[in-house]
């Protein structure tokens, strides 16, 4: 579990390049280049991992994410 | 459907993404 929340930090912090704790929409298509995925992908990930829909990723959100990822089920 | 949201496209999408984030940090120096 510990190792689980470091590798999700990791990737938070691929997403927020400049650390402000948070990943926006816009950060997500930053990463258009980076990662094998369109800009249509990148949005659809940004809109399914944003569960409230604020326009803000938090690291709570993109964890419950990554759970979902690893485990197929979401946990809520 | 054009509208489909969640459900088994974004959970692809997503599966995709963080494989991506996986291979991305595996092959970083």
């Amino acid at each position: 579990r510990a190792a689980m929340l470091e590798k999700t930090q990791e990737f938070f912090q691929i997403c927020d390049i400049e650390d402000k704790g948070f990943i926006t929409r816009r950060d997500m298509q930053r990463l258009h280049g980076e990662l094998p995925l369109s800009a249509e992908e990148l949005e659809n990930v940004f809109d399914t991992l944003d569960a409230d829909g604020n326009g803000y990723l938090t690291l709570e959100e993109f964890s419950s994410g990554f759970s979902h990822f690893l485990f197929g089920r979401r946990i809520s | 459907d054009p509208n489909m949201k969640g459900g088994q496209t974004s959970e692809g999408v997503l599966a995709n993404f963080f494989n991506s984030l996986l291979t991305k940090k595996a092959g970083s120096p």
